[in-house]
């Protein structure tokens, strides 16, 4: 896309240096833990006792783990250059709808494509590990989605672009100012577009990036699913859920 | 706002509660 004559190169450099930032002060992990963690895996033991643990147990432990997340994914959006700028309503339906996104996207990071494990709770674990959850379906969607989003190998400041534009996705119901949101959007769209064609990929590798959107959305609505049915049937455990992560996933 | 009681809190926070 041309860019608009209300947004200089000026601008978009600024928008790419204020997201890779961001991202990078708001990982939970760095590259330099990732490596180091890399093959820090769960023994077969340790894996059978996360399945026999039970769904209320294991609920709670993940609960746990997303809410410690989001605090940094909010810290993330507070740190993007024109965040903060935006009404607190439109900020909140922002994080709301979009932490669970730029979760997913940050996952792929803590993802081992070598033997399909994923980061959690400080060692790599296989899907069967989350057995106990009674999700297999989502566990599953989660895994698939994290071998195909690092299959793109996004670099980190392509992550941090991709994970903001994401998160400024003006059509979320119920914001106020979308068209504020929108040019931010495109701005944080420009500065990726602009990495991409430092690298020479440009075209393709933002299509493959975006295709990703709608899994995305299908596995955040398949997780408020689980925890509605996980809400019926042990009601007095999910009330004990972090109030944050209640809050956010709340109706 | 009662409803996103702790997300206006992160929001309006300068520092973070988390160690970042």
């Amino acid at each position: 896309n041309p860019v608009p004559e209300s947004c200089s190169l000026l601008e978009i450099e600024h928008i790419i240096q204020s997201v890779v930032k961001s991202h990078i002060e708001t990982s939970q992990y760095s590259t330099e833990d990732l490596k180091r963690l890399a093959w820090s895996l769960y023994s077969p033991e340790e894996t059978r006792s996360h399945q026999t643990k039970s769904a209320e147990v294991m609920w709670q432990q993940c609960a746990i783990h997303i809410t410690n997340a989001i605090q940094y994914i909010v810290e993330f959006a507070k740190r993007i250059s024109g965040f903060m700028d935006l009404c607190q309503n439109d900020q909140i339906i922002l994080l709301k709808a979009g932490c669970m996104d730029v979760l997913l996207i940050r996952m792929c990071r803590a993802f081992n494509p070598i033997n399909n494990t994923l980061l959690f709770d400080g060692k790599f674990a296989s899907p069967q590990l989350f057995k106990a959850l009674g999700c297999d379906d989502l566990v599953s969607a989660v895994f698939d989605f994290a071998k195909n989003l690092s299959r793109i190998q996004m670099s980190e400041e392509e992550m941090a672009l991709f994970s903001a534009a994401v998160l400024l996705s003006p059509d979320r119901q119920w914001l106020t100012d979308v068209q504020k949101i929108r040019k931010l959007q495109d701005k944080v769209y420009m500065g990726l577009q602009r990495c991409l064609q430092k690298e020479g990929v440009s075209d393709e590798k933002l299509a493959k990036m975006v295709s990703k959107l709608p899994a995305m959305r299908s596995i955040c609505n398949l997780h408020i699913d689980k925890l509605e049915f996980f809400r019926l049937v042990h009601p007095e455990t999910a009330f004990t859920f972090p109030p944050l992560y209640r809050e956010v996933f709340g109706s | 706002k009662e409803k996103h009681k702790i997300l206006h809190q992160l929001l309006q926070n300068s520092t973070s509660p988390v160690d970042l």
